[in-house]
């Protein structure tokens, strides 16, 4: 709806699999940006291709995907994204 | 003056953030947490259930809510730049109310130290005064935790001997004789202050006087409802919390990289003193606090409590901020403000009287107001704009990098009436 109330955050990674610094890349090493989106009913997370040298980040270089419907699953344990009865959902919240 | 206002006829603003406090406490339906003095205010508060910060991340978070701006905004998702020179000259909260007549001070850790903040908190930016950090702060990664063995560990778990510890005392406890130092100070000031105090705990290492380990018997902790690592969840989503490995203690466990596990038993004892911590940093909330009362201050000062981000307490297998999860970007966020979310004071009436958690006769039950409605750590400048009655910052263009003054956030001000609230 158009005025849910939404939060967003992000989170950077260095690379897909988990590393030394997965944690805490510097700038320069971070190739991927997670952004979510929350509202009282799900999270919907994207981790995209990004570019730290001009802080670019490309939504069609999907690196990951989440979501996860917090009314049934508080504590965000099953990844819903790839699970094709939610296609229109992930299309929708994209 | 009206009543409740300074001779200005603006509130003071007390905002307290602590470091990587999840909504671990009694305010927030803990079952096990000792928080009595957090709860109290929260029982004087707008209690809001779904607060979330930006980025789980110390630097970027706080240099986001200090500016109201998005960390794409900031352009800091590290630790390793200060945003006036990397991005844009953005103004801050304590800044927009030191333009606005008030002393700003700044205790402890409220913005990240370093780089981030330009090795000076900011100041004078930000500030009124220099800021404050308590001299024991070079302990904290020392070899200052009693092993086994009886010798000195930089170690993850540590509660200590306060008595024994370099300089006998610790940076928080530091911390809160310093800001009720400065309450005293500006008493009886006639320009409203905006008072800033960062705890550090229940940040890593677990350093805390081990005293507060007998309000946690280890037959009452339990693991993590679900620690294991959700089977489908991408692998790029996982954070491999390298941090606490670098603990002498947690070295010995010998843990396999990237994903552990850490053994159950251990897992009990990080919990034990995470939970532990917190009440620690209850007790300092509640000093403070309780001096603000004393003084006199409870009737015309706005009371902000918050923190930078949440920690993974052994879900998902993660034990670290550094994701998107809820556990780790979710946060309390208290706000009193007197008149509006509790009555004005009678004269001889208490509202903050401190609570020994050592002594609680029964668990408190809290009757404060609360929202479901989801809100952001952006959303603060603004709103406490609107509750200091200044006027409020216009929304940021896009985008808004030549912009010195705009929010990305949105004043939630209403949502802490009565009416709006649960």
């Amino acid at each position: 709806q158009d005025n849910e109330a939404i939060a967003y955050s992000q989170y950077p990674r260095p690379a897909d699999l988990p590393q030394e610094n997965s944690d805490l890349p510097e700038l320069e090493d971070i190739k991927v940006m997670g952004y979510s989106i929350r509202s009282s009913n799900y999270r919907y997370t994207l981790w995209v291709a990004f570019n730290p040298s001009n802080f670019t980040s490309d939504f069609q270089n999907v690196h990951g995907g989440e979501l996860y419907l917090l009314q049934s699953d508080p504590r965000e344990d099953n990844n819903l994204y790839s699970n094709h009865t939610f296609a229109d959902v992930n299309k929708t919240l994209f | 003056a009206p009543i409740g206002r300074s001779v200005s006829g603006h509130m003071n603003v007390l905002f307290i953030v602590i470091d990587d406090l999840r909504t671990t406490l009694g305010c927030y339906e803990d079952p096990l947490v000792k928080s009595p003095n957090i709860d109290q205010l929260a029982s004087r508060s707008t209690r809001f259930q779904n607060a979330f910060a930006q980025q789980a991340l110390c630097a970027p978070s706080r240099t986001s809510f200090l500016t109201s701006r998005r960390p794409d905004t900031t352009r800091l998702y590290d630790v390793g730049s200060y945003w006036r020179n990397h991005a844009g000259n953005y103004s801050t909260l304590p800044q927009y109310f030191k333009m606005n007549g008030y002393t700003t001070m700044s205790v402890g850790k409220v913005f990240h130290p370093g780089i981030a903040s330009n090795h000076s908190d900011d100041y004078p930016y930000s500030w009124s005064m220099v800021p404050y950090h308590p001299s024991t702060e070079e302990y904290e990664n020392r070899k200052t935790c009693k092993g086994k063995d009886g010798q000195l560990h930089a170690n993850l778990v540590c509660p200590v001997n306060v008595t024994e510890v370099p300089e006998g005392t610790l940076p928080d406890i530091q911390s809160t004789e310093e800001a009720i130092r400065l309450l005293k100070s500006v008493q009886n000031s006639t320009e409203p202050f905006f008072l800033a105090v960062g705890y550090h705990k229940p940040h890593i290492p677990f350093r805390y006087p081990q005293e507060f380990l007998k309000l946690y018997p280890m037959e009452n902790i339990t693991l993590a409802p679900d620690p294991d690592i959700p089977k489908r969840l991408p692998s790029v989503a996982y954070n491999p919390w390298t941090d606490i490995r670098k603990r002498e203690d947690v070295q010995a466990l010998n843990i396999s990289f990237p994903y552990g596990p850490i053994p159950k038993e251990f897992q009990l004892l990080i919990r034990q003193s995470y939970f532990a911590s917190v009440s620690y940093m209850d007790s300092q909330v509640g000093k403070v606090l309780s001096s603000l009362d004393a003084l006199g201050l409870a009737n015309n000062t706005i009371v902000v409590f918050t923190s930078d981000h949440g920690w993974s307490l052994g879900e998902h297998g993660e034990w670290a901020k550094y994701s998107n999860f809820d556990v780790a970007t979710k946060v309390p966020l208290l706000m009193y403000v007197p008149g509006l979310t509790s009555s004005f004071l009678k004269a001889g009436e208490q509202r903050f009287p401190f609570i020994d958690p050592f002594h609680l006769p029964q668990r408190q039950i809290n009757r404060g107001l609360k929202t479901n409605i989801v809100v952001e750590l952006v959303d603060l400048f603004p709103t406490l704009c609107e509750l200091a009655g200044l006027a409020v910052p216009q929304a940021c263009p896009e985008p808004s990098f030549d912009v010195e003054l705009c929010t990305q956030g949105k004043s939630i001000a209403k949502l802490l009436h009565p009416d709006a609230a649960v």
